[in-house]
């Protein structure tokens, strides 16, 4: 449901080429919880952000519910948009907008009322532990509460799949393990597909199967060498 | 050697005060090596901005060796600076310049030739792996490697202070463990006094003492209920 086939990213440094992705087949079926791990620098934000339709790779393919993405018009992939809430890892909130509109606005896409957005948005932020901070910018948020932001516009989308690049690498154990519990119930209770990034060996254990992203190669074992 | 006495710091969220920290009686002796953790949104990010006198405090004062930074001239003020080396939650990396040239930057307020500095740039971006990203730009990095700079901007300085807001959040565990190796050089055989805000418990245990920040307050034992 989620593919690549043979796909391949290279930036170039100057006149030097960094290959960041070095032909990687990878699937995700509906429904499955992944975790990718891997070394700083082995490509794993590179890949995450060529499934969700963010960039384009160099060579080879990506099929999202079985269409090759770089088939698609541009309504097509409005249209696929919808569908995946996108975790970043630096969290691309909008600066001077509070959390509670930061997470409305990724809502606008939705076809649903004003009143029922607003509902959805209070519960989401309360879920994640913010129903103190909705209205603060990210600038008045701690790093672990702009995190929470991030995942709650995520999550407030209710997506298909759900895309997230290292979710708690700034929250506390307690925290993440709130964060993880909902992450769960998406998957265990409503069968959404979730791929995660992360650097935390215990998360990783949540996932129905852990692949490892070492210098652009994908592992389904620990490479012996370096994890 | 620094200390915090009985320091406050509140936020107004309009007619609303935020009280991000309450009362923190805190010091650190020359040498130590303390690591802080708790949730969050608790203030730690906030009380270490305090002591690298980036911010001031509500009320109460901060001490460091031995002066109230409030009574310190900007010359005063900026020679101190010089004595911290500080790593920011988010990096806080100049954009469009390359790694080298961010860490070299913050050499520029040494004494030292441009040669000597640029013999440092070069040692401290390998000792965090960088050796190969050097020339990279901010957004040509990865996020764990952006961390790593501000890491090595920080450590060049070779300073007197080293104040760490959460540094090995995005990085693997082989690489916060090179990291960890760095930082436990400096404390134990070049004396260098650590504060280290972290979540990660293992980290935690490589320091000389764990204070937990808690809504505010600080406390020497972690608090029953949450942690
Ligand atoms: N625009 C770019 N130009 C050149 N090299 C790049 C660019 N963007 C990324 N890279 C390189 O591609 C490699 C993969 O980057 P990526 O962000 O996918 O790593 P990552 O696995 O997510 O790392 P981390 O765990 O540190 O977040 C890195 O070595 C990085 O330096
Ligand atoms: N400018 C501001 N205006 C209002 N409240 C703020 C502002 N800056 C921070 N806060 C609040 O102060 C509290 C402490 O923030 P701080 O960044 O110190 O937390 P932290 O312990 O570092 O958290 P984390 O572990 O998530 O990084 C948070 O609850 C935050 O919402
Ligand atoms: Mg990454
Ligand atoms: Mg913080």
């Amino acid at each position: 449901v989620v593919k690549t086939e043979n796909v391949e990213k290279t930036y170039m440094q100057g006149k030097i080429p960094v290959h960041a992705l070095r032909g990687i087949d990878f699937s995700v079926e509906e429904g499955e919880y992944v975790a990718i791990l891997g070394p700083s620098g082995s490509g794993k934000s590179t890949l995450l952000n060529l499934i969700g339709a963010l960039d384009v790779p160099t060579k080879g393919k990506v099929f999202i519910s079985g269409q090759d993405i770089s088939e698609l018009n541009s309504r097509k992939r409005a249209e696929l948009r919808r569908t995946i809430g996108f975790v970043f890892q630096f969290y691309n909130l909008i600066p001077r907008i509070s959390a509670f509109k930061n997470v409305e606005l990724s809502l606008s896409v939705k076809n649903i009322s004003r009143s029922e957005r607003k509902k959805i948005v209070k519960k989401i932020l309360t879920d994640v532990g913010l129903q103190d901070r909705m209205k603060h910018a990210p600038n008045e948020l701690s790093g672990g509460q702009q995190q929470r932001v991030a995942i709650a516009r995520a999550l407030a989308l209710d997506p298909t799949y759900l895309l997230m690049d290292e979710p708690t690498g700034n929250v506390d154990t307690k925290t993440r393990d709130m964060i993880m519990k909902l992450i769960n119930q998406l998957n265990k209770e409503k069968g959404r597909t979730i791929i995660m990034i992360t650097h935390d060996q215990f998360i990783a254990k949540d996932s129905d199967r852990i692949e490892y992203l070492v210098d652009g190669k994908l592992y389904h074992k620990p490479p012996k060498e370096r994890i």
